[in-house]
């Protein structure tokens, strides 16, 4: 048996619209942690790794570790279902190939449930051990954001170097190129407007922006978003999810021929 | 030309 109650239940239209454009079909992983999902994009090029922790939710219950397969086209239609204000909760009896979305409006005078079959999906699991970083950038995520949508109106890759000087997005492509470079600014009225640079040592790494700007539809769960970066590593693009988890996006990086 | 890694060759499947 299965429930979880999030009273923040935009939350959780915020995480499927985050995403859905990377990923077609998950497992949602159920244990006494939390509710968690794991997944590559079907290039295998960015993996997502999410974790809602089983106190974030009001009522946490998880009789066994469950994985249930989703297309997340159709959970987010789902949910799409759901009121802004709404508090959800997921119910799974065991063994059964469906789950169940309950919607209950803030003062209880509207309930809906939404009944969506299951799917089985053989998805392969990367263990990813805890790294230390050369370089952690962390930005507004509105700003960074702006930064990857202009960049990729000029060129299809991003460089994106850390140095004692700040942070530097570069692009280049057929019209020209840009360079955008964001100081470490920490005299700001609110912490979420700071740009804070963390560097060990200088950092230059390449990627694709396509990937980048789908990272960047998870902007509207945080104000903030961290950016860790390591020599010939996976670049981590971090937006927490209120204070019960996170989405982490890993991208690998492009190397020279 | 830059090569486009994938996510796969940085860590060991479970």
């Amino acid at each position: 048996m299965l429930e979880l109650r999030l009273v923040q239940g935009s939350l959780l239209k915020k995480v499927l619209e985050a995403i859905k454009e990377l990923v077609t079909d998950a497992n949602f992983d159920c244990s006494a942690t939390g509710f968690s999902l794991q997944a590559m994009d079907s290039s295998h090029v960015a993996l997502v790794a999410l974790l809602l922790r089983s106190e974030g939710f009001e009522h946490y219950r998880c009789d066994r570790n469950l994985s249930m397969g989703m297309n997340l086209n159709n959970v987010s239609k789902m949910l799409r279902c759901a009121g802004n204000d709404d508090i959800i909760t997921l119910k799974a009896d065991d063994g059964s190939d469906t789950v169940t979305f309950m919607f209950e409006s803030p003062n209880q005078d509207k309930i809906a449930d939404f009944e969506m079959k299951l799917m089985d999906i053989d998805s392969e699991h990367l263990g990813i051990p805890e790294a230390e970083y050369h370089a952690i950038v962390k930005m507004p995520s509105a700003e960074f954001a702006r930064i990857c949508k202009d960049l990729s109106s000029i060129g299809d890759t991003v460089v994106i170097s850390v140095t004692k000087e700040g942070v530097k997005f570069s692009t280049r492509g057929d019209i020209g190129n840009a360079n955008i470079v964001c100081r470490q600014n920490t005299t700001v009225d609110k912490p979420e407007e700071a740009t804070i640079i963390e560097m060990q040592e200088p950092v230059s790494l390449t990627f694709a922006l396509r990937y980048m700007n789908s990272f960047t539809k998870a902007t509207p769960l945080s104000n903030t978003v961290t950016i860790s970066l390591s020599s010939e590593l996976p670049v981590v693009v971090e937006y927490k999810v209120a204070d019960m988890g996170y989405i982490r996006f890993y991208l690998a990086p492009k190397i020279e021929d | 030309w830059k090569l486009q890694k994938r996510i796969i060759s940085f860590y060991e499947l479970e």
